[in-house]
């Protein structure tokens, strides 16, 4: 952290393009790392062990195609009030500008098919909200073998077809809905279990960061005269 | 014709001052980013150290510009340096981490790891 202190940030990018291209993914205010625990971080450690061995090298035979995944929790969540056996809610999720280097793969919606409450269950499955394309959803393979108690849902064709195109912020609204197995009164137990993380969304990219234009590094110099030396620099060591 | 090659330096085997390659491993808490990387735990970028002899020999890999910058610093000029000790072939690494949106992301980085080493 001290030698990152002792350079300007914006030289970072030029001196070590790695450093840059972590910096651009490292949170600004470090959050503490157990602010992510839970069925999202069990998910993603399961996807790492099953597509790189203990050394965190790949493996030869990789689970899936894409060398990036992304697991996007939703930004906002509103329950529907329940209707006879079905408990609704509805999560949003942004999607973050696409990145040049970033090619879309493959897009699922993880969830947990069953919800455990106290003397009963729901059975769930999730779909677009207002979803009246004719798109065919489902379909794709994750390639790894999911945790124990989850399910997914693709959702490719969907956002490359749907939601990509849109212009400005780009928000992927999906219904969790749950029908309740058994006739017994649960009160409002079905509210905190839909609380909890019971789905998200995972992207899948290929992310060609080797072959990204030189171009892009004028936008992080241009505002400092003296980074236009370096970008002259930068050139000249080229 | 080409010369006796000499030990670097003095009572070390050539092998020990060649340019070799050399294991090495940090922790992310070590480069302070345990904050934000979650796995893995240890790293071995490992790195390349030695001394680039005058006659490189195939193990080397070498491209012939390297034996043509020896032989300008050794008959032209001495200040042209000789070929230098680096990586020559990488691994990727796989790293789980945290995004500054909060998601979590999986990655491969290219060229993670120093697999091999030339003169050049």
């Amino acid at each position: 952290a001290h030698a990152q202190d002792a350079v300007a940030p914006a030289q970072v990018p030029t001196l070590l393009p790695l450093l840059g291209a972590l910096l651009q993914e490292a949170p600004r205010n470090s959050p503490r790392r157990q602010l992510t625990r839970g069925h999202p971080l069990q998910y993603m450690l399961e996807l790492y062990r099953q597509n790189a061995d203990q050394h965190g090298r790949p493996r030869e035979k990789r689970v899936f195609r894409a060398n990036t995944v992304r697991l996007v929790r939703p930004a906002g969540r509103r329950a529907l009030p329940p209707r006879g056996p079905w408990y609704v809610q509805t999560l949003d999720f942004p999607l973050q500008p696409n990145r040049d280097m970033d090619h879309l793969v493959r897009a699922a919606v993880a969830y947990r098919p069953r919800l455990r409450l106290s003397h009963s269950h729901l059975s769930c499955h999730v779909e677009p909200w207002a979803h009246k394309s004719t798109i065919l959803l489902g379909g794709g393979s994750p390639g790894f073998a999911l945790p124990e108690a989850w399910a997914e849902m693709d959702l490719t064709n969907y956002i490359q077809q749907q939601v990509q195109p849109q212009k400005g912020r780009r928000v992927l609204h999906i219904q969790v809905r749950c029908q309740q197995q058994e006739r017994t009164e649960i009160g409002l137990g079905w509210r905190q279990a839909l609380a909890t993380d019971t789905a998200f969304l995972v992207l899948y990219f290929n992310n060609t960061f080797k072959s990204v234009p030189r171009m892009e590094l004028p936008e992080l110099l241009v505002g400092d005269p003296e980074g236009a030396d370096l970008l002259s620099l930068a050139r000249r060591v080229r | 014709q080409v010369g006796p090659v000499r030990s670097e330096a003095p009572g070390q085997s050539l092998e020990q001052t060649q340019c070799s390659l050399h294991p090495f491993q940090v922790s992310f808490h070590q480069l302070g980013w345990e904050n934000w990387i979650i796995a893995p735990h240890l790293y071995s970028p490992n790195y390349c150290k030695g001394a680039c002899p005058r006659v490189l020999h195939s193990g080397l890999r070498s491209p012939n510009h390297a034996i043509i910058q020896n032989l300008i610093n050794e008959l032209v000029d001495r200040s042209i340096p000789r070929p230098s000790c680096v990586p020559y072939k990488y691994m990727p690494i796989s790293v789980l981490l945290i995004e500054a949106s909060g998601s979590i992301l999986y990655k491969e980085y290219e060229d993670m790891i120093a697999q091999s080493c030339t003169c050049r």
